[in-house]
């Protein structure tokens, strides 16, 4: 199913991103 | 992490993206943020795309919320 495949992608993509978001609120206070 | 703390970040992030305070986020929006974050153009476009559930190019708080819970879940559980 390719709209499983691109769930998929999409989930590690997104998990980036709030990594991203997070990593760079915790640098500043 | 409690319900109040993951509601309290979802703001703060929501308001990084969304600059002016419209209360949505647009796919302009999304990639001012190409500058801040380690994320090509590309990726966050898909980010959007799954995050605007609706498909309606406006990302709202709760699509955005969604989006984060399902994040934070998926990282619990793997």
């Amino acid at each position: 199913d390719p709209n499983m495949k691109a769930g998929a992608a999409n989930e590690g993509v997104l998990a980036n991103f709030f990594n991203s978001l997070l990593s760079k609120k915790t640098g500043s206070p | 992490v409690g319900q109040n703390t993951i509601r309290e970040k979802t703001h703060e992030f929501f308001q990084m993206c969304d600059v002016e305070n419209k209360g949505f986020i647009t796919r302009r929006d999304m990639q001012r943020l190409n500058s801040e974050l380690p994320l090509s153009p590309e990726e966050l476009e898909n980010v959007f795309d799954t995050l605007d559930s609706d498909g309606n190019g406006f990302l709202t708080l709760e699509e955005f919320s969604s989006g984060f819970s399902a994040f934070l879940f998926g990282r619990r559980i793997s």
